[in-house]
């Protein structure tokens, strides 16, 4: 039975997808089977692992609003034991759309129990709102990863995020757990990436991940060519960084 | 009558916010009356020109779902000519509050009517999404800026954003116009921030300011601060760039 994870932030441009990507790609390099969510209209999540968004049949939009079945919709990515579901804008419509329909938060996790045994881990990247789509994410996800980049904006939603995913607690999902919060695009050079990262730890205690990710340009240059940081350019601080941050990942699963 | 301009772009941090708070604080310099509405629930625009959010009373939510004028909500701000109608994250709930309603779309535009003698400039600065409250700030806009970070997921939404913008003219804003693309966080060091400018460039024409804004630290340091880069460090890469993007945009209003 695959343990499902959200990258989920509000706040924009935070690294939840550059984290979902590369998370999943170091995983499956591990040897486990992962199967990576894309449920942002923008799709930044299938392109980043080099899927072609414009040839898509089915995609998440079908599965939300009960046209197709998850499976109809997973494509195999050209990284070995990772699969996608894809999204396309389309998928834009979702949110508007369900608003009327009784199991509107339930959608996606119904639509998952189909492929649950398929995998050990499945990574659902939410788009920048606590909009239906990311609420679909967090009823479907047995644990949260909360990117928040080294910033002063990215502070402030940080209050608002943790009372969206106590409510989802209390009512939809009671067993969601919160995995971890990563500190993203951590400029050393900066007094602000520090003030930033104690906030955080003082708001999130022994949550917060030690590994820190940097300001690394390399991962910024990775997804024009389709593929996550493992495989652009390995030896980069950023690599490291997520490499690290996996084995830290599965060192909590082991010990968990 | 004031010209009413909104920063959008569905793709997250991309420099929405940093770019609305600084055309205000430099057009507010220059001697222009400008009012700052943060139709974002996460009130970055209403921190970044150092509005205490946790003790108002009313803010743009009371007026999206009518129990307050627009008047009532407005504050001043420590800037001099630069008034500011603050968000709160009770904000967020008017997303799906919204739906049902049968002028979901007009409820900005119709607020906006009582203000709109008494400034020259108005900015709404946009959430990461193309949710009703973007739409509200696309049907009340006479003009719209878009800010595109020089990076590659950046790209991936702007079809979205134009047939967006497109849906919105032919429908409930006919006036609506781009008044330019601000290309944002152009890191000279990497060949990527001119691969995306070019694309940027082929997509926009001339609709793309010829001032770029070049990644600054700066820049992100002076919300820490509560305070415009203007006041922050009037001397930096980043500040000199906005106060070159304001005239740009000043000898366009002139030239209109
Ligand atoms: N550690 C890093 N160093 C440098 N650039 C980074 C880093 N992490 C992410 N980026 C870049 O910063 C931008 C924002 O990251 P990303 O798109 O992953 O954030 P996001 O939270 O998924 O954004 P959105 O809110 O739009 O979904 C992207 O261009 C990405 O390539
Ligand atoms: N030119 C720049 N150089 C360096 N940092 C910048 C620049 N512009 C903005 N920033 C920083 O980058 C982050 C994202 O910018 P900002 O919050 O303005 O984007 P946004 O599009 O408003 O985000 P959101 O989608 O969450 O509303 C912020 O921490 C901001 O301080
Ligand atoms: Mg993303
Ligand atoms: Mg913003």
């Amino acid at each position: 039975m695959a343990t499902v994870f959200a990258t989920v932030n509000q706040k924009g441009g935070v690294g939840k997808t550059t984290t979902a990507v590369n998370l999943a790609a170091y995983l499956a390099a591990f040897g486990k089977r992962i199967l990576l969510i894309d449920s942002d209209p923008q799709g930044n999540a299938s392109s980043g692992v080099g899927i072609d968004r414009d040839h898509l049949e089915k995609c998440l939009y079908d599965v939300i609003i009960g046209n197709a079945t998850l499976d109809e919709t997973i494509v195999p990515s050209q990284i070995s034991g990772l699969d996608v579901v894809p999204s396309t804008p389309r998928l834009s419509g979702a949110d508007i759309e369900l608003v009327p329909e009784p199991d509107r938060e339930l959608r996606l996790k119904l639509a998952l129990t189909s492929v649950q045994d398929k995998y050990d881990l499945i990574f659902i990247d939410c788009p920048p709102s606590l909009s239906l789509l990311t609420i679909n994410a967090l009823v479907a996800a047995d644990e949260v990863i909360i990117p928040i980049q080294c910033e002063y904006y990215a502070l402030e939603g940080i209050g608002q995020l943790n009372n969206t995913l106590n409510l989802i607690k209390h009512s939809l999902n009671p067993e969601l757990k919160i995995r971890g919060i990563i500190l993203t695009m951590y400029n050393a050079r900066t007094v602000l990436a520090e003030q930033v990262a104690e906030e955080a730890r003082k708001f999130f205690g022994s949550k917060v991940f030690e590994t820190i990710i940097p300001r690394n340009i390399r991962l910024a240059e990775a997804p024009s060519f389709g593929q996550p940081i493992l495989f652009y350019d390995p030896g980069s601080t950023g690599a490291k960084a997520y490499e690290k941050l996996t084995k830290e990942m599965l060192d909590g699963e082991f010990a968990a």
